[in-house]
């Protein structure tokens, strides 16, 4: 269970910057 | 039931609960590692003492019943430090938004806001290449503009090379002249067939 | 407010405080009744050995555990966190446990700015076109211009053209 909480804690710490990063480099693959 | 402190775990990188655990078994060890070292000098001391009846089995006992009160105060006041602990110090206060957080601080928005959001910048994009077409579009225009303008400007200097419309210096007075002798000339035909009838 | 580094030294002192009096000298004389008769002075050495190495061990151990988990930064960037939300008393946002949901107002500021630079970008073409578009028709007129300048020349050299044949 801790794992499972630290796990998703840590998804949820990370992944929106990770995600983000992803959907600025589309826009910017898009736009050129 | 059981709160996961998901948000301090996002925090700190563990759970509370986790490092509390950890702290307990460390501190738990010591005071038995602490207990075994007394019991081990007492039980030295004791065996050294002349004529000492003191055996290993009463040494044994009395460091089980200290241990046991002091286990039992352990456990009691490490209850009450962990709840301290995880209040206020392992603790994101309700009102706090971690930094990686703060998007939502200012971005409330749903899911259509978001949608509509993402139609109006697909609808922009679509927009923005329109408008880069239509810009290709004048430009090509432009080009053959220029293209077609020289080449009409060369027929205009072309004609320009044979004079002005009534063609070289003179020819247009002479033309006139024809013209209008041209007409003297018709009638004096006539009168010569006239005559010759 | 008392940093939480600070705070989390007095709740392990307080404990260990407690704990020691807990296990009083008394109390440990007690237990050890038979050693203690036989040899008083020791049994206060030895407790006092005790303690001493009971609280040692214990503030060490909270030391490496400070650091194993870089606690005392982590604690201090989170006294600041809670400072700087001072101001605000309302319930702040929690994950939903939808993660689509709460990824989306992390994608907003990208798609605003995506979507303020464009608009930019269609004002700005938009401009330009108008003006290209300008270019255009000016461009046409002459070409028509000059298209019906070299027509009249035309007819006229047709015109005169006709006058030998006249003749």
């Amino acid at each position: 269970f801790d794992e499972v909480i630290v796990d998703t804690a840590t998804k949820r710490k990370q992944y929106p910057r990770k995600i983000a990063e992803c959907v600025i480099k589309t826009m910017k693959a898009q736009h050129e | 039931s059981i709160n996961p402190l998901l948000y301090e775990t996002q925090f700190f990188g563990f759970t509370p609960q986790t490092c509390m655990l950890r702290i307990y078994i460390a501190f738990q060890d010591y005071l038995f590692e602490v207990m075994v070292a007394v019991e081990k000098v007492i039980l030295k001391k004791a065996s050294s003492l002349p004529g000492s009846t003191l055996s290993a089995v009463q040494i044994r006992g009395s460091t089980e019943t200290f241990l046991r009160f002091m286990r039992e105060r352990f456990n009691r006041l490490f209850v009450k430090m962990e709840q301290v602990l995880l209040q206020l110090v392992l603790n994101i206060p309700p009102n706090i938004l971690l930094p990686e957080d703060r998007s939502h601080e200012k971005y409330p928005q749903g899911r259509e806001d978001f949608h509509l959001l993402q139609q109006e910048v697909e609808q922009l994009r679509l927009r923005y290449k329109a408008e880069l077409g239509a810009k290709h579009a004048l430009l090509a225009e432009l080009e053959v503009q220029k293209v077609t303008q020289a080449r009409l400007k060369k027929t205009l200097h072309w004609f320009d090379g044979l004079g002005d419309a009534h063609g070289p210096l003179g020819l247009g007075e002479m033309m006139a002249f024809l013209i209008q002798h041209s007409g003297r000339l018709r009638s004096i035909t006539q009168d010569v067939t006239q005559k010759s009838k | 407010h008392i940093p939480k580094v600070k705070l989390l030294d007095t709740v392990v002192d307080t404990f260990l405080q407690k704990l020691v009096s807990a296990g009083s000298y008394e109390r440990f004389a007690k237990c050890y009744k038979r050693f203690y008769k036989l040899q008083p002075e020791m049994t206060r050495l030895i407790y006092d050995q005790f303690i001493t190495q009971l609280q040692t061990s214990i503030r060490e151990e909270v030391s490496t555990i400070k650091e194993e988990g870089n606690l005392e930064a982590v604690l201090n960037s989170l006294d600041k966190i809670v400072e700087e939300a001072e101001d605000r008393k309302e319930p702040a946002w929690r994950p939903s446990g939808i993660p689509e949901d709460d990824v989306r107002s992390t994608l907003i500021p990208y798609f605003l700015q995506q979507q303020s630079s464009l608009k930019r970008l269609v004002q700005e073409q938009e401009r330009e076109n108008v003006k290209l578009a300008e270019m255009v028709l000016e461009g046409r007129k002459q070409v028509l211009e000059l298209q019906q300048q070299i027509q009249a020349r035309k007819q006229a050299w047709q015109m005169l053209t006709q006058v030998p044949k006249t003749l």
